[in-house]
C-alpha cells in the first residue's frame, strides 16, 4: 500500500535510524537534555514533533506569530554512514516568543517530509487524476496510522517522537498557526 | 504504484532539490568542477552515479577493491530549507585506486537509499509475504524506469545523475566489485 509504504520508508530510513541511540550517537532524549544543560533552556517536550498538516504541505520555513528560530541553535547534527555517504541529519529548534507559566518553551520540530514530497510529485504531474486528489485525504490518514504504530511497536522509538495531525486553515479560511496549535 | 512514488519522492525530495542549481547553490556539475579546480584532479564523469543493485542492499560504506573514500574530500555540503529545517545534503567523492590511461579518475558517488530503506522494511516486517518478495525485482524495474523518465524530463536534472542498475552479484556467486561494474 503506498500511504504505509511512505510509512515504512520514513520510519527505517530517517526515525528509526536517527531518533534512539545508536554506538555513535545519543538518542535524541539524550541530545535534547545536553542541550538544555548547555543552552540553559527547557523543552516543552523532549521528543521530536512531526507536523503532519491535512494539507501535507509544510513551508520551507515554519511561520508563526509565537514561534520563532532566530537566534536559536540547531540540535547536534548527527552522521550516519548510509548507501557509501556519510550522511549529516539535523534537527532544528524553535522556541515559543510567549512565556508559558514564565517560561520560554524550546521544541524540536519539522515537517513530515514524505508528505510534503508526495505533495510536490501530485502537483508537478499533470497527469495527475482527480482521484488522486480525492485521495489525499485517506492517503494521509493511512500515512499517519501506519507511522503512529510503527513507532510505537518499536521501543527504542516509542517515546522518541510526536505526531501532530492538524488542519493547516481554520473553519474561517484563515492559516492554522503551528505554534497555536501545538499549544492546544 | 509503490515503486512509482518512490522514484518520484527520491525525485522530488532530493535528485531535484540538489543536483540542478538554484538560489543559494551551485549545481552538481559546477560543484564538481570546483572540486576538480581546487583538488586538482579529474572526475570519470560529471554526475552522481546512483547505484541500483538487484539486491537493494547497498553496504552502508561501499567496499571495492578498486575504489577507495580514503583520504578523498566530499563535494561542498548544501543547505536547503525543507519543511522547517534548513537541512544539509552532502555527497561524498570515490576514487579509483588504479589509474586508467595514466589518470586517477574520481567520482561521485551514492546508493539508491529508497531501495534501501524498501529492503529494509521488508525484512523487518515478519508478515513480509513471499509475493512481496516475488514483487522485489518488479519493484526495483518500476523505480529505476520511473527515476530514469523523471529525470530525463526535467531538464535541470537531464545530466546531473547517472542511475547504474547492476547485478550484486556474479554468475559463480561472487559479490559483484561496484568499482568494477562502473569500469564496465
Ligand atoms: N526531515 C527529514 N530529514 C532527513 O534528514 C531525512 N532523511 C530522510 N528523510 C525522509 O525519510 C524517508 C526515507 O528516507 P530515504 O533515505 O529512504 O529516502 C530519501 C532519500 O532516498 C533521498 N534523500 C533525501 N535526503 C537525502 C540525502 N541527504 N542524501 C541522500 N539521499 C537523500 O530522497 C528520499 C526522499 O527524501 P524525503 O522526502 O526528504 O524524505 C525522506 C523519506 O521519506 C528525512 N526527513
Amino acid at each position: 500500500d503506498y500511504a504505509e509504504g511512505m510509512a515504512s520508508n520514513y520510519f527505517h530510513g530517517y526515525l528509526k535510524l536517527t531518533l534512539p541511540s545508536h554506538t555513535g550517537h545519543l538518542g535524541l532524549k539524550e541530545r535534547i537534555e545536553l542541550y538544555e544543560a548547555k543552552e540553559k533552556v527547557e523543552f516543552a517536550v523532549k521528543r521530536l514533533i512531526i507536523l503532519v498538516p491535512n494539507t501535507m504541505f509544510v513551508n520551507s520555513r515554519i511561520e508563526s506569530r509565537i514561534l520563532t528560530k532566530a537566534g536559536v541553535v540547531p540540535l547536534e547534527t548527527i552522521v550516519k554512514n548510509r548507501a557509501g555517504v556519510e550522511r549529516p541529519f539535523k534537527n532544528d529548534v524553535y522556541k515559543f516568543t510567549v512565556p508559558i507559566n514564565g517560561t520560554t518553551y524550546y521544541v524540536a520540530l519539522e515537517g513530515a517530509t514524505p508528505m510534503l514530497s508526495f505533495f510536490e510529485a501530485m502537483t508537478y504531474q499533470p497527469s495527475t487524476t482527480w482521484q488522486m486528489k480525492e485521495m489525499k485525504r485517506e492517503i494521509l490518514l493511512k500515512f499517519y496510522k501506519h507511522l503512529k504504530k510503527l513507532l510505537k511497536e518499536w521501543p527504542p522509538t516509542e517515546d522518541e517522537a510526536e505526531l501532530v495531525l492538524y488542519n493547516a486553515y481554520k473553519s474561517n479560511g484563515q492559516p492554522q498557526d503551528v505554534g497555536e496549535v501545538l499549544l492546544s
